[in-house]
């Protein structure tokens, strides 16, 4: 027998001046997934299990941005995409494009246990899901306020925002990183995609 | 972007990431999250979920990579979690989490930070943010 271990992530590129109220938020989460996941693997629950149960709660916690509170395209839309791997049997499942599903990791572990595919996106995802059951919710599950403000924001500085959650009391920080990338200040090598300054990706 | 990465007391490691993406991204635009072999990879010697600059992810072909340094060149897993975090991701930025067969946890990042936890068997547990 060998012994179990998780390590899990909500994001890197994490908003330098985050209130401190919000990192402790942000390690409430990851302590109560973590602690759900290692629960699990006590119990002798397999490790893709475990992988899929703590997905699905780090996904239905805004504070991070996929599923709910999820970040959303340049039309104002939500695209969330998922995958699952299972090494033991090198089986895997991704999805992309997803706009109704509530947990899309769980559909990723459907398209790898159901489907004879290992990857579906966009129109035939959603379509698999209904055929799968799995539940859906209103596009205004994903859509918050919070990040209807990141939207904006991103668009006034005319930049992609990493991959970092600015909370809504101190939104300034957002705007002086995003301003920064733009004028060319020391930020800017942060704000890089392909070599070259991220604000260059947006608007295409 | 979330993502788990475990390995049960049969050795059996699986990983699964889930993103929304990049705030303000282009209709359409895939990111690492979904790509097996970039964004999350999994098989006998360790289960790998990434997080950050998925561009850079993608070309770098990160998790995979992770397991790739164990396998051909048998580094233990933080050696190849720091290797590829620090050799393979050019001028991108990224944070990785892993586990390995034998039940090590291991993560780098070159991003000023990674919201990350961890836990083993033998009683090791970390919450923390940054460097």
């Amino acid at each position: 027998m060998g012994q179990w271990a998780i390590a899990i992530h909500g994001g890197a590129g994490v908003d330098p001046n985050l209130p401190a109220e919000r990192q402790e938020e942000a390690k409430r989460v990851l302590r109560r997934c973590l602690l759900a996941g290692a629960a699990a693997l006590r119990a002798d629950v397999p490790a893709v299990d475990v992988v899929e149960l703590v997905v699905r709660e780090l996904e239905s916690d805004p504070f991070f941005n996929s599923g709910r509170g999820s970040v959303l395209t340049d039309k104002g839309m939500v695209e969330m995409e998922a995958s699952i791997m299972d090494g033991a049997a090198r089986r895997c499942g991704a999805v992309s494009g997803l706009s109704t599903v509530k947990n899309p990791v769980s559909l990723a572990r459907l398209v790898m246990d159901k489907s004879p595919h290992s990857y579906l996106a966009f129109d035939g995802a959603e379509e698999f899901a209904r055929e799968q059951g799995v539940e859906i919710v209103e596009n205004s599950y994903f859509i918050t306020d919070e990040n209807v403000r990141m939207l904006k924001l991103a668009k006034e500085a005319n930049t992609i925002l990493f991959d970092y959650r600015v909370p809504l009391a101190g939104t300034e920080t957002c705007g002086s990183i995003a301003s920064a990338a733009i004028k060319g200040t020391p930020a800017a090598s942060f704000q890089r995609m392909n070599g070259l300054p991220i604000s260059v990706y947006s608007p295409e | 972007t979330v993502g788990c990465a475990a390995v049960d007391r049969h050795r059996r490691c699986a990983a699964a990431t889930s993103t929304g993406g990049l705030m303000n991204k282009k209709a359409g635009r895939i990111g690492d999250s979904p790509l097996i072999g970039a964004g999350t990879y999994a098989c006998r010697s360790c289960a790998v979920s990434c997080t950050g600059e998925g561009e850079a992810i993608i070309r770098a072909t990160l998790a995979r990579d992770v397991a790739a340094m164990m396998e051909y060149r048998g580094l233990r897993l933080q050696e190849a979690v720091d290797l590829s975090v620090k050799e393979r991701l050019d001028e991108g930025f990224a944070g990785v989490i892993a586990v390995s067969g034998e039940g090590e946890v291991a993560y780098g990042f070159n991003t000023n930070g990674m919201f990350r936890a961890c836990m083993t068997e033998d009683g090791f547990a970390e919450v923390g943010i940054w460097e």
